[in-house]
């Protein structure tokens, strides 16, 4: 009984980073669970107030603990995620002050129970080493609608930061 | 005249005088770093040092947050720091370095966690990290941009950089071509910085747009309404556009605003280097006088600027140098031949508003 979180399923390995292998299953991957926030459009609404110069609220901010209270995943949410994580033995786990990611340490073979389908590789770019899964995930139709997305799984970082373009690639010269 | 930009031709060209450096006592300001790139201390000192005359500045950074790796320091690194603290001036920096501790980590990812993890963080934020918009899912990118809204709600200030290729390219089936927007500059709750080059490269006259500047239309996010009468003006009124098969016009449409990109001095490992260049300059330059701007700000009691976009687009590009001349990149085929969009007077997805006219900024943003 599982489901895919379809919306992050992008597997595309980059193709300048090299595969090298099948990662073992006691290795360690350390996975950051999304969970669903509430009251997003409220959230919405308050930036729309307090960036705008013709609004009353302008310039009336939030403190991270009333950023909390707003976004904060509901009670339900929380004890499914946490729920679904225990039940596979998962219980190293670490959240932020606004409860709405979780980061939990786990054995490769355990990630894999968590989210069937994944398979976890190795792969290399220069001295660069990332653990990744090239295949698709699904989570148990119990905390799908729980979860915006599994962080760790699929995305590379980008080639390069933007930038670091300084050359000789303009030759330009005066007069 | 001058041989490439340095912290005395930056406070220049954008009308900082000696006297335009931070003092108030709650005011600070960061970079983030997300691939294995390092800031060396003894780079800045030595910029400092070496560039940092004529101006009241710090030579050290506040704070580091995360693990600065060993070995040699990154010029990406370097740069940011350099300038964020040369137009920034005298202003607490920190700097986030989030390599990624563990190999299955998102190093981005990390720096978002610690972003709702820490009660008390700089008032701006300046990121030089892209990706394109169609390798990211839209589930991710929705809660990125909800992490955008929580900073902005918080009287932060995020400015990405608009990206080195200008409205980019992708190839797609059947030989067809499309521009490729970057994320997170395409996200309508951060402000993106573009790219401009001296019309003289060795003097400081004007700016034109430099052909890098990343800039064009989200294929995923719609345009928000605080841009829909400055995007449309520049639609209806500019002389000549790309083919509409290579860009959603409806969507949210940047840079927003830009500063110099071209030939900057770097100090890395310790020796200077020239001819730096991209939006990664740019980035930190602005962000730089943002905090310059909450400086005088606070000292009057106001708050923070927060996510500027609302306010920016109300001035209507009054305070900033409007940059009109010169194209962007793109897809190098037979329909558009290299050429993205094109400058134009007022707002442009080249160079946004323009580039910063300090003392204009600061009244506009004081009043």
């Amino acid at each position: 009984h599982a489901a895919y979180l379809e919306a992050d399923q992008d597997t595309t390995v980059p193709e300048d980073w090299v595969h090298a292998g099948r990662v073992s299953p006691v290795e360690e991957v350390e996975l950051t669970f999304a969970l669903k926030q509430q009251n997003v459009e409220r959230l919405r609404e308050l930036l729309q107030q307090v960036s705008d110069p013709d609004s009353d609220q302008y310039g009336k901010y939030l403190t991270l603990e009333e950023v909390t209270s707003l976004v904060r995943p509901s009670d339900l949410t929380q004890k499914a995620i946490l729920l679904w994580l225990n039940s596979h033995g998962v219980t190293n786990c670490h959240t932020v002050l606004t409860q709405d990611f979780l980061q939990c340490l786990m054995p490769v073979q355990v990630a894999e129970m968590l989210l069937p389908g994944s398979e976890f590789h190795r792969y290399t770019r220069g001295d660069r080493s990332l653990i990744r899964s090239a295949s698709p995930y699904a989570v148990h139709n119990d905390v799908s609608q729980h979860l915006d997305f599994v962080g760790g799984v699929h995305r590379f970082p980008p080639k390069s930061e933007v930038g670091k373009s300084w050359s000789g690639r303009r030759q330009t010269s005066p007069g | 005249f001058h041989l490439g930009v340095t912290p005395a031709v930056l406070r220049s060209r954008y009308n900082l005088t000696a006297a335009d450096v931070g003092s108030a006592a709650n005011n600070s300001q960061a970079v983030a770093q997300f691939l294995e790139q390092f800031y060396h201390p003894a780079d800045l000192a030595e910029f400092m040092t070496m560039f940092g005359g004529g101006f009241k500045h710090l030579s050290v950074v506040d704070k580091v947050v995360g693990k600065q790796g060993g070995g040699k320091a990154g010029i990406e690194a370097s740069l940011d720091v350099e300038y964020i603290m040369s137009s920034g001036a005298n202003i607490s920096t920190w700097v986030f370095t989030n390599p990624g501790r563990h190999e299955s980590q998102e190093p981005f990812l990390q720096w978002m966690l610690l972003l709702s993890n820490i009660s008390s963080i700089p008032w701006v934020h300046t990121i030089s990290y892209g990706d394109d918009e169609d390798s990211l899912s839209a589930a991710y990118m929705d809660r990125i941009n909800a992490e955008f809204m929580k900073a902005g709600v918080r009287g932060i200030s995020m400015l990405f950089a608009s990206g080195d290729s200008g409205a980019g390219c992708r190839h797609m089936d059947r030989g067809v071509n499309v521009f490729r927007p970057s994320f997170p500059a395409s996200s309508p709750y951060v402000t993106t910085v573009g790219g401009t080059s001296f019309k003289n490269p060795y003097k400081i006259t004007y700016e034109v747009t430099d052909y890098i500047s990343g800039g064009g239309f989200s294929n995923v996010f719609a345009m928000p309404d605080y841009q829909v009468s400055a995007v449309n003006s520049y639609l209806k009124g500019v002389q000549s556009l790309p083919p509409v098969s290579y860009y959603n016009a409806s969507g949210r449409a940047y840079p927003d605003i830009a500063a110099l990109s071209d030939n900057y001095w770097v100090v890395s490992n310790r020796v200077p280097i020239p001819w730096v260049s991209g939006t990664s300059a740019s980035t930190p330059v602005f962000g730089g006088i943002l905090s310059l701007i909450n400086d005088q700000r606070f000292l009057k009691g106001l708050p923070s600027l927060g996510f500027l976009n609302p306010r920016l687009y109300k001035l209507q590009g009054r305070a900033l140098f409007d940059v009109t001349e010169g194209c962007h990149l793109s897809c190098l085929d037979e329909k558009v031949q290299g050429k993205g969009f094109c400058a134009s007077p007022s707002w442009d997805p080249v160079t946004g508003w323009g580039t910063p006219n300090y003392p204009a900024l600061l009244k506009a943003l004081l009043e």
